[in-house]
Parts: structure tokens; sequence; C-alpha cells
């Protein structure tokens, strides 16, 4: 098996606290990041409509030409349905371009599937924001190193806001 | 003589008249995206337009809400990016996105990025606050994003996201000081929107640079050409570089564009709230002023801008305010003693290229 994400942070943001493990029959929804294709010819295509001396300046794709240019591969889209389908998965959508995936399981499920992840109640934010996340990090089969990029909601935390008051104007500050 | 910014502040710094405002007779259209849980009020709006809106013509409500929006207290950034989207983009049909009410498990930018792979039309300009540091996410997640960019990017939307609020931050990387670059802001498929405020906060004078402005270098993604000229010009030019080893020289560098991000007032649960501050502000006035050009390119047959940024370099910021007072913050030691990047003539990775001067732009990205 293999971590798509070593590199990751996983430590708490500050201001959050763990409320502990979730129950193992708790509902999850993860989205699955599946491997996209020609993306070279996608980099290509961006140069192209943007920039004002190509010819083909401001002729930009559909969201079904994007979908049918960059969509995972039969192979990719087979093995991680089945995968997931046999982890017991269900509620499963995708979207027009067929690179994502996302899934309801149980905490259970989940954490037989992603092996190594331990999923835990935690608040906080400014807002007392509550979440389910992972501060474990999470594995998968080396099967599928060639169709997933990442799966989404086991360890990045909400934003804060950075927009603040600042009482005093800016270059009276300055100033001082 | 004003006591903080409002539309007309906008309006009248950037050269916006009472005649540019939407037609409302294009499908011309522009969004912001928040993901901090935050609700805005169609009430506040109201109220907002009602004491600060009364000269130019403007919506009276948003088009279109994607995501709940709950009942509790509106939140200051969502009811800031409404407010002054639709003051900057007035008359233009204004989605709001906010993620309350998500499953607990989910990540709220994320499930944004799916609604763009599942909408097949959207509006043509999102503004977005939402950064975190380039080294807190894995590089499969920061890859896969970018590439969500560029799919946005092949099909003509306009990304902005705000640089950032700790100027070129610090993080300490083996013991020695680094500054720290955010992410989506580095992304070489977005467009970066920094913050400059007044020389005199009182006036309605030139804008020098807000200290709080992100900026720097991608410590992930290499300089896409589109800014190799610019960056090595600032590179060679700037009389106040810091030592080189605090950041990465060869990196995508930000910000590409800037506004005021001083000192807003916005109306939040019915109260006017003074001194509101921060890139998130500077980002929906920017988003708003590229609609009023698309507007006018939609009106004479022309395809919307798309992603800007090869056309903003290539025309060197031809029809921007060029800023060249003032520096960001950064770490503070004897080395740099808080000061990270200043600005200059031309581009700088403290306010881009500069902030908007309407007609001006019009004119330069009217054609083709």
């Amino acid at each position: 098996s293999y971590n798509p994400e070593p590199d990751q942070r996983r430590t708490l943001p500050p201001g959050w606290v763990s409320l502990g493990r979730v129950d193992p029959e708790e509902e999850l929804s993860l989205t699955f990041a599946l491997r996209q294709q020609n993306l070279e010819r996608l980099s290509e295509l961006v140069q192209a409509v943007s920039d004002p001396g190509s010819p083909r300046y401001g002729k930009y794709l559909t969201l079904e030409d994007v979908a049918e240019l960059i969509q995972p591969s039969p192979l990719t889209l087979h093995t991680v349905q089945k995968w997931l389908l046999a982890a017991g998965a269900w509620n499963c959508h995708s979207v027009t371009t067929m690179d994502f995936l996302t899934c309801s399981l149980s905490v259970r499920q989940a954490e037989l599937l992603l092996l190594g992840a331990e999923f835990h109640h935690f608040v906080g934010g400014p807002t007392k924001t509550h979440v389910v996340r992972s501060p474990h990090p999470y594995q998968l089969p080396q099967a599928l190193a060639p169709h997933v990029d990442f799966v989404g909601g086991l360890h990045r935390f909400p934003p804060t806001s950075s927009v603040r008051q600042r009482p005093e104007p800016q270059v009276a500050r300055t100033i001082g | 003589l004003h006591l903080g910014v409002t539309p007309s502040v906008i309006r009248q710094r950037y050269n916006l008249t009472a005649r540019d405002v939407g037609s409302g007779t294009t499908n011309n259209s522009q969004a912001c995206a928040q993901f901090l849980e935050q609700y805005f009020h169609d009430s506040d709006l109201i109220k907002f337009m009602r004491l600060f809106g009364e000269s130019f013509v403007h919506q009276k409500s948003v088009a279109h809400v994607v995501g709940q929006q709950g009942k509790g207290l509106a939140g200051i950034e969502a009811s800031l990016d409404v407010q002054y989207l639709m003051s900057a983009g007035a008359n233009i049909s204004t989605w709001v996105y906010s993620s309350p009410g998500r499953h607990e498990a989910q990540e709220p930018f994320l499930q944004w990025l799916l609604l763009l792979s599942n909408e097949s039309s959207l509006p043509h300009v999102h503004t977005v606050s939402y950064g975190d540091d380039e080294d807190s996410l894995s590089s499969a997640y920061i890859q896969r994003v970018n590439t969500e960019f560029m799919k946005a990017a092949a099909r003509g939307l306009t990304l902005l996201f705000a640089s950032g609020d700790s100027g070129a931050g610090c993080w300490s990387v083996s013991g020695k000081h680094r500054f720290r670059p955010s992410f989506p802001a580095s992304s070489p498929y977005v467009t970066t929107v920094g913050g400059t405020c007044f020389q005199n906060p009182f006036f309605i004078t030139n804008e020098i640079v807000d200290y709080i402005s992100g900026g720097g270098f991608s410590n992930v993604f290499p300089r896409p050409s589109y800014q190799e000229e610019a960056v090595v010009q600032f590179l060679k030019s700037s009389p106040h570089l810091p030592p080189s080893t605090y950041f990465n020289t060869s990196g995508r560098a930000y910000p590409d564009v800037a506004a005021l991000s001083d000192g807003y007032w916005v109306v939040s649960n019915s109260m006017p709230i003074p001194w509101v501050s921060g890139t998130s502000a500077s980002t929906p006035v920017f988003g708003g002023i590229l609609s009023l050009i698309n507007e006018h390119r939609i009106l004479s047959g022309r395809p919307t801008l798309g992603f800007l940024n090869p056309r903003l370099y290539q025309q060197h910021g031809a029809g921007l305010f060029d800023v060249t007072h003032g520096c960001h913050e950064s770490c503070l030691n004897e080395e740099v003693e808080g000061q990270g990047f200043c600005s200059g003539p031309g581009w700088d990775p403290v306010t881009g290229w500069g902030t908007p001067n309407f007609p001006a732009l019009l004119k330069t990205l009217l054609n083709p």
C-alpha cells in the first residue's frame, strides 16, 4: 500500500479541538479524485484560448469538451468503482468530467478501506464548525496508485477568515 | 474627504461613472465563493445599497445561491464579498456560493471544485477568498487542484483569488526563516489580487501598498512563461530585494493585480461596520470591474475575458494604476526586520501590475 499524500499537514489548526472517535456506524461522505488523462493537451489548449495573439483566442471549450479530453480511462473508472463497491460504499455519484467520485461509507467501512485512517469529531474555527477528519495518515492499495490522486475529506480543515477590522487606518499605523 | 471605503469611493478612485454598470440585457454574470460556513443576508444587501448605492444602478438581490443559506448570523466576509462584487460589477447577475450544511466529512473548497466540474453554464467571473500555506498541502492535492483551474481556464472562466493577508508570510525551515507562499494564490492558472490603501486614509488620493498584501514566489510551481519578462525585470531592478535565501526566485510570482483592501464599510446583521480590511475585499472589487469589461465585450459580440494573465502580462499592465510605494510585511527578525518585498515601477510581488483604471483598462481589454 502507499500514502497518496505523505506531505499533507495533519496537525490540528489553532482553535480546533478533538471531540473523540466517531461512532463506527456513522455515515461519511468522501470524495475520490480520479487520475485524469491528456493534461499536456489541456495545458496547450489553455494557452491557445488565453493568448490574444493566438488564432484560437476566446474560442473556449465547453464542459463536455473538457470532459471528453481529460476524463479518466475506462480502466481507472472500472478499477476504482470495483474497489469502492467491494468495500460497501453506496450512493456514489460522479461529475460531468467523471474525474471525481463522491461516495457514502460508514466509518467502519472507511477505516477498513483507507488503511490507517481513524476518524474523529472536531470543532473549531470562527463559527464553531463541526467536522470529521482523520489525524492519522491513510494508505491505499498499491494497485490504485495509477488511478487515484487523493481522497478528500480526511485531513484538510475548513479555512478561517482573514478579513479583520483594523480600528485605525493603516497609514496612521505606518506613521506610528 | 471620506471616512472609509464605500462603493462611491471605489467608483471614484477607479473612474467608474454612473453609466458604468451592467446593461441588464446580456447573459453576463459573476460569482463570489467563500468557504467559511458564513451566511449573507439579502436584507443586509438592501440596507447596504440604500446607504451606499443610490448613485448607480444596481441589482437589489443575488440572482442565485448555491449551497444552503442558513438562518444564522450573517458573516462579515460573506457580506463583504456580495456587497462589493455587486457594487463594482453593478447591475450584473450575481451568484453566491457558500457551503453551509455540507456533510461534516467534506472539504468545502473541494465541493466548489466539483461544482465547477458539474455545471455547464457558470458565471464568467468567480472571486474566491480562500488560501492555505503551500507547505501545509500535499503535492498530490495542490497539483490536482491546479489542474481543476486549467479546466476552468480552458472553458473561459476567470478565477480571481485573494493573495492573502500575511504579506510575504514567514516560517522556519530547519532553523532558518523563509517567506511562506500561499495556495491557490500561487497557481499559474488563476489571477491573484493583492491589496492597497490610500496614501492619506481620508482622501481619495494615489494608492500605496497595504502592508498585509499577500505576495511572493511559489515553492511548488515554476514561473510560467507569460510572466518571465516582468518578473526578471523586477528581480533585476528592485532596490529592496530580500535575501535570496528567503524565497524561490524561479517560482510562479504573485499577485498579478491589486485593489483597495483597507477600511471598508460593510453591512452585516443590519449593522454598518467600518474599517473592514483584507484582500477578501480587493478581490470582489477587481472581479466586478472585469465583469463590467465582459459586459462591453459581450455587447460587442466578443468572447468574455477568460484566463486573464497571458493577456495582462503581454500588455504590461496597461490600464492599471501602477503602485510604486510601500512594502508588505514578513519575518520579524534582524535580517529583514519585518519587511518582505517592496512595490516598484511595473510588476512587483506586492501589488502585481497595479489597480484598475476602468476607462483605460476597458480600452486595452475590449479588442480583440
